[in-house]
């Protein structure tokens, strides 16, 4: 029988191996538009996947995005599902959509954290790290957000393996980390990287560790400015928006402060929704109304990295 | 399968930054095995801390006794897990 994605529901938690069934439904939708990459392995040897949006050309500038790098973000994974859905769907169709795709490409990795996010599944659903093993700790895991070598190691991350935010031996030491930089080097012309996390109602962009503004926060102000106005239109959803050192608190090792000082000028790190009563447990009935304003504030950012080439 | 019977979520509201000092010491604290799902950031942003039941009233103690505010967030949180997986179940069949 022919797989549709039309039968995958969208406003349901999923785990890995129907998320994964699903983008191969996808490809096969749109065979044209959406391609599927894999970047690497997990530590446990789950396939590390990323869809690839494109329209043709060869290393045209693109658009980096991943969600649920901590597994227990569930609203993040049920989120990259359905953006990716979107995007396929609204090729062709919305403008700001198809301008983008007719001149830089989408990429998205919608389980950044295969391992963690199966643990979530079958063992712990409150596990966030990856699920690598720690020599000499009984402790497992590291925080793959603090695993990137961007002010590793310093305050804002802890060296406690049995800690939530514990940054591993080592910059890079987890393999799923580690396939990101891999790919985003190796491909050269990222021009935004967009990491999406829950929950907390917060457009963030680097540094999370240093007080020093980014050499660009200006613009990278105001794009959030306007991104969390597009986001906030559609659902009242207020949001607050800044520096992770200055909005939120010192996280030091975080992807969008490595991508950004890979000279990728518009990082951002989302937190989704949730309004502070369930947390990580969101009902399934916000996946669709979270995914859809955030959609928005992607557009915006999306947008201004058309229009602004650097 | 790790279980959440009686753990709680606390949604608590540091008021001075030592205050907000004490609380990521809890994070350090391994046999307390608490759990930030929102770190303490900065007075008067909220945190929101699990807290295993066995830890409970230790927690709470420390947080009364030091006059940091919270209330509860999550009452039973095995709850809501065992809501989530029957949620997942229906569309499942």
């Amino acid at each position: 029988t022919k797989r549709s994605g039309s039968t995958f529901n969208f406003a349901s938690y999923h785990t890995i191996d129907e998320i994964y069934d699903w983008m191969d439904t996808l490809v096969a939708d749109h065979p044209d538009l959406v391609s599927k990459l894999q970047i690497g392995q997990s530590y446990e040897n789950r396939s590390l996947y990323v869809l690839k949006f494109s329209t043709g050309g060869s290393n045209r500038s693109a658009i980096w995005l991943d969600t649920g790098i901590h597994s227990r973000e569930w609203i993040t994974q049920a989120t990259g599902a359905w953006t990716a859905n979107k995007i396929a769907e609204e090729y062709g169709q919305d403008p700001s959509v198809t301008a983008v795709l007719d001149s830089m490409d989408i990429f998205l990795e919608i389980i950044a954290n295969p391992d963690g996010f199966a643990y979530t599944h079958s063992s712990n659903r409150m596990w966030r790290k990856t699920r690598s093993r720690n020599s000499g700790s009984l402790c497992v895991g590291v925080d793959p957000n603090r695993n990137w070598n961007a002010g590793f190691g310093v305050a804002g991350a802890s060296r406690n393996p049995c800690s939530e935010t514990y940054h591993g031996p080592y910059a890079n030491s987890e393999p799923e980390v580690k396939a990101i930089v891999d790919f985003v080097n190796n491909h050269g012309n990222i021009k935004a990287f967009i990491s999406i996390h829950s929950y907390s109602q917060l457009l963030l962009y680097p540094y999370g560790y240093t007080r020093t503004p980014a050499p660009d926060q200006r613009e990278l102000h105001e794009i959030s400015k306007k991104a969390v106005a597009a986001l906030s239109s559609l659902y009242g959803t207020s949001y607050q928006y800044g520096s992770i050192y200055t909005t939120i608190y010192q996280a030091s090792g975080s992807s969008v402060d490595w991508s950004y000082n890979q000279g990728i000028k518009y990082s951002f790190t989302f937190e989704l929704r949730d309004t502070g009563r369930y947390g990580f447990l969101l009902p399934a009935s916000q996946i669709i109304p979270t995914a859809q304003e955030t959609w928005l504030a992607l557009k915006v950012i999306m947008q201004h990295t058309l229009n602004h080439p650097y | 399968e790790q279980l959440f019977v009686g753990d709680q979520v606390l949604r608590i509201t540091a008021s001075n930054e030592e205050q907000i000092a004490l609380l990521r010491a809890l994070d350090e604290q391994t046999e307390l095995q608490v759990d930030f799902w929102r770190h303490p950031a900065s007075p008067g942003h909220p945190a929101d801390l699990r807290v295993p039941f066995p830890s409970l009233q230790a927690v709470k103690t420390l947080l009364e006794s030091n006059g940091i505010s919270y209330s509860i967030m999550i009452q039973d949180l095995q709850k809501l897990v065992d809501e989530e997986k029957k949620a997942m179940a229906k569309p499942s069949k």
